[in-house]
């Protein structure tokens, strides 16, 4: 899309190391504010990760005494400007064994042009030392917490934001131009040419205020919490329950399949799950 | 299969992933298949059915059990249980497995694999995608990979169906002597992307 290209684009200028998080899609891109909240589940691959949810709550929602989020240091502003033109031709020729012939021909131009005024803006890290230091867990957990706890999803929160300053308008053209000919052989000549082209232009309104990427640390809640800023692969949120549905669900099914005993097992589990609920 | 083996971060480890969390599929009944297919091309289209479809089918993971749903996600899910309302674990699994690979992907990428599966022309992209990730090797580092012209077809360039679900990876790519740029942040939407094909293929050989 063009607003996931231009953003891709910015990031290349801006953020080489690639520690910055693009938005991708323009629907988005007022819900990743600093000091938001957002949800992760732990991935059930090893090759890629869920996407970052935004969850509704600002790390102020989760923290008591009750105020409001400290104010924010400002980057910038950066101008880019980028402008993008590029033309492709090609031709084709083809002699077909009984003396036949197509021919043709085919360009392909694209143009991208986007200028904008942006920021940054950042929680400075001493005022998540302080916040840290000063403010506790409110009690009793909020609800939405206490969902993605059960669900034993990880939860982030947005540390730093690269924004619009102004409304800015962003276009993509793309053109294409073909031409061809071909002549077939037999009892009846069949010939004919024919040539056509085609054109797309694309043209997005980013307001002023936009979110195009994002950098966020990993919260821990336990019965403090913190803010990891490295978090390693394994880091998660919440401690894991000691107890729970899993392991017996695990016993349950290597039981069945090894014995046959499915009845059996079924009232053994049925009782085993009942002790571990309690 | 996450858990339990040992996983090497490459395509050979991508493959064996994608196997161990597949493989159950091959058990499934064509009019089952066909049903599921149908299902999630509509899922595909429907961002909040595609979430709400994940979320039901993780509980129902956990809990073993699966209550209704209304509309695609619904449809999907009936697949999955049986009469009284327990999941078939041997296919919640791997539609989960694929259901986390779809959401690691793009709107735009949804709508272009709903097309695909409408056309059945999923095995050139999987082959095209799986080529890219197999040479391109450590990932890691950034590379330029060549695309083999055969997996092509004729219309390569910023329109192909296989062009803008690479580019929507966050891979850059060019039409002369075709080939990908590859940047290690491309990494994850990518093996998801190859993992989505692998899977919705195997369900069209079912079918």
């Amino acid at each position: 899309s063009a607003f996931v290209g231009v953003v891709r684009s910015v990031l290349r200028e801006l953020d080489h190391k690639g520690e910055l998080i693009p938005v991708d899609s323009l629907r988005n891109s007022t819900s990743f504010r600093p000091y938001c909240l957002l949800g992760r589940r732990p991935s059930s691959s090893w090759f890629w990760r869920p996407p970052y949810k935004c969850v509704n709550l600002s790390i102020k929602d989760i923290l008591e005494p009750d105020a409001p989020e400290p104010g924010l240091q400002c980057s910038g502003p950066f101008q880019f400007c980028d402008a993008v033109d590029g033309l492709m031709q090609g031709s084709v020729g083809l002699a077909t064994p009984g003396e036949g012939k197509i021919s043709g021909g085919a360009a392909v131009s694209g143009s991208s042009s986007a200028s904008m005024n942006m920021c940054t803006l950042h929680v400075d890290p001493n005022t998540w030392e302080a916040m840290h230091r000063e403010r506790r867990l409110r009690q009793p957990e909020h609800k939405i917490l206490q969902q993605l706890r059960s669900r034993g999803d990880n939860i982030y929160v947005v540390t730093e934001v690269l924004q619009t300053q102004k409304e800015m308008e962003v276009t993509r053209t793309h053109k294409q131009e073909g031409s061809g000919q071909f002549v077939l052989p037999g009892a009846m000549c069949v010939q004919g040419e024919g040539q056509g082209h085609r054109s797309q232009k694309k043209t997005i309104t980013i307001p002023s205020g936009s979110i195009l990427a994002f950098r966020v640390a990993q919260l821990v809640i336990d019965s403090d919490w913190d803010i990891i800023f490295f978090p390693e692969k394994k880091q998660r949120t919440f401690q894991p329950p000691t107890t729970g549905h899993s392991p017996i669900r695990g016993t349950r099914s290597w039981l069945q399949q090894s014995l046959g005993l499915s009845s059996i097992l079924e009232s053994i589990y049925n009782h085993l799950r009942f002790l571990t609920d309690g | 299969a996450s858990t339990e083996c040992t996983v090497t971060e490459n395509f050979q480890g991508l493959q064996a992933e994608v196997e161990a969390s597949s493989r159950e599929l091959v058990r499934l009944e064509r009019d089952l298949s066909q049903h599921l297919l149908k299902d999630l091309g509509r899922v595909l289209l429907d961002q909040p059915a595609l979430q709400a479809l994940e979320e039901l089918l993780e509980e129902g993971l956990y809990c073993g059990r699966a209550e209704p749903l209304d509309g695609p996600a619904g449809a999907v899910l009936e697949c999955l249980v049986l009469p009284n309302r327990e999941l078939v674990q041997e296919l919640a699994v791997p539609i989960f497995y694929l259901l986390g690979a779809l959401t690691a992907l793009s709107e735009i990428q949804h709508t272009l694999l709903a097309e695909a599966l409408e056309t059945r022309t999923l095995s050139g992209q999987l082959e095209l995608v799986g080529s890219l990730l197999e040479k391109s090797v450590p990932w890691e580092k950034h590379s330029s990979v060549s695309l083999p012209p055969g997996l092509l077809g004729s219309s390569w360039g910023e329109e192909a169906p296989a062009w803008v679900l690479l580019e929507e990876c966050g891979l850059e790519l060019r039409v002369d002597a075709p080939h990908v740029c590859w940047d290690p942040k491309a990494q994850g939407p990518t093996c998801a992307l190859y993992a989505s094909l692998a899977l919705l293929s195997r369900l069209i050989q079912q079918s």
